[in-house]
């Protein structure tokens, strides 16, 4: 070492920090430039009234670190601390620096896939890291429902009414999480096909034997039996065909591909409030749970359970911290925060699963979902002229922009995900 | 980063087919997990 010290030449070269950086802005720049010129020239105006006005931010009540971090822009924070960590570590600095941050942060280097952590070019891609196979093993029992993440859990729980609880007892509610519950849109825009005359609704009182034709009547029967186990096994009733008794055999058994999707398409979620997916006879509940990932931790997620996405609602909200003492100062975080709702089913009913950004981990990737961009300047643009939009219909603005996945089956009706399937992940900035 | 989870699943002592005594949690609150392991089973 002392030779290749003293022997070799050095020879030194500017690194172009700065000078990356005014290009990032002018890049910038320049795309804001044409994306105004674009507006310009497709609306035929320019002025004020032609400019999204910003969504107003909402400012939270709790201690002073709370009021202080509202100040602060963390949006464009977040970004400038994705393009920091995007910037490429010289080589012989890659080893002793990731290995600095394993031992602050508590990473196993071991399970890393790549044996030689070298190959990853900067924090970013370092922090995305894929594990070696076999290092997670699924639990075996085909009635768990896996974590999806490494993490620590910090709530879980049933929910009541249409309260989820925080920690600490602070509350905010399922609508506020997921956005409002409406039917499909695909449901709601065309005429439904005729249910499988099989599918008998449960609800004490109701014979099952009509034939649903109807857009008014699907939702009536829709309202009274919503539960796959429900409209699977027709309740205490027999089975009607063969057909029903292979999709229930098909659901009982969690390796059969598409088991779940089988018979979706004839399920909806109707226009009730969350909470009235709990059944009427007490049959199903709603549960909840949340998953900390900390800086350390592998963060990709993996689908928990055999179950079908139906659609996905971002939220383009603020980036918060969400450590373990904000979720117990700050009321609502996870209703405040930049988040990506996938609603879908699985066997049991209704199936829910939301990543939550941070200041730290902006971005969130589904990989199944290559329109979805997160923690962008364009649809936080986007999102302030929804917002204006609905202003001047006069509506209430949603506070998301949704999109529902298509299959290649028509009978799946949504992307299916198999218990530990990787999902996406987290990104730094 | 967080992840919330929210689902429906068998109630305690639904009678419904292989739901058995509903859905229980396996885990405790502030407890680490690994993806892969259970949270909870029906």
């Amino acid at each position: 070492l002392r030779g290749a010290l003293k022997d070799t030449k050095v020879k030194w070269y500017p690194i172009p920090v700065g000078l990356g950086i005014g290009f990032l802005g002018l890049v910038q720049f320049y795309k804001t430039q044409s994306r105004e010129k674009e507006r310009i020239e497709r609306e035929g105006f320019e002025g004020e009234e032609g400019r999204p006005k910003k969504r107003p931010r909402i400012r939270p009540e709790g201690p002073w670190q709370v009021r202080v971090m509202s100040t602060l822009p963390l949006k464009a924070m977040s970004r400038l601390w994705g393009k920091f960590n995007e910037l490429t570590i010289p080589y012989y600095l890659r080893v002793p620096g990731f290995k600095l941050y394993a031992y602050i942060f508590g990473v196993n280097l071991d399970e890393v896939s790549e044996p030689d952590i070298r190959v990853y070019p900067n924090l970013s891609a370092f922090f995305y890291r894929t594990l070696k196979p076999g290092v997670r093993p699924l639990d075996p029992n085909p009635n768990a429902l896996l974590s999806p993440a490494d993490g620590r859990v910090l709530q879980f729980g049933k929910i009541e009414g249409n309260d989820i609880e925080q920690v600490k007892g602070m509350t905010y509610t399922i609508d506020a999480l997921l956005g409002k519950n409406t039917p499909t849109p695909s449901l709601s825009d065309k005429q439904p096909e005729p249910v499988n005359q099989s599918y008998k609704p449960t609800a004490p009182g109701h014979s099952g034997e009509e034939l649903v034709s109807s857009e008014e009547e699907f939702a009536r029967v829709n309202g009274i039996s919503y539960t796959l186990p429900n409209l699977l096994s027709g309740g205490d009733e027999s089975h009607d065909s063969p057909k029903q008794q292979k999709l229930e055999d098909q659901a009982a058994d969690p390796s059969s591909p598409g088991a779940v999707s089988e018979v979706r398409a004839d399920l909806a979620l109707g226009e009730k409030p969350w909470y009235a997916l709990i059944s009427p006879d007490n049959r199903t509940a709603l549960y909840y749970a949340v998953v900390y990932l900390a800086p350390g931790d592998y963060h990709r997620f993996h689908s928990p359970a055999n179950w079908v996405v139906e659609r996905r609602r971002h939220f383009a909200g603020e980036l918060y911290s969400v450590s373990p003492y904000l979720q117990r100062t700050l009321p609502g975080l996870f209703t405040l925060n930049e988040r990506v709702v996938l609603l879908g089913r699985w066997r049991w009913g209704f199936f829910s699963f939301v990543p939550v950004g941070a200041t730290n981990v902006g971005s969130i990737a589904i990989n199944f979902d290559k329109e979805l961009r997160t923690n962008s300047l364009l649809t936080d643009t986007a999102a302030d002229r929804a917002a204006d939009e609905a202003a001047a219909r006069g509506e209430p603005y949603a506070g998301f922009a949704e999109a529902t996945y298509t299959a290649a089956s028509a009978v799946l009706g949504g992307h299916a995900l198999r218990r530990g399937d990787e999902m996406g992940g987290f990104k730094l900035g | 980063s967080t992840i919330v989870l929210v689902f429906e699943a068998p109630a305690a002592g639904a009678n419904h087919p292989g739901a058995k005594g509903g859905f229980s949690w396996a885990v405790e609150k502030g407890q680490k997990v690994k993806m892969g392991q259970a949270l909870g089973y029906v």
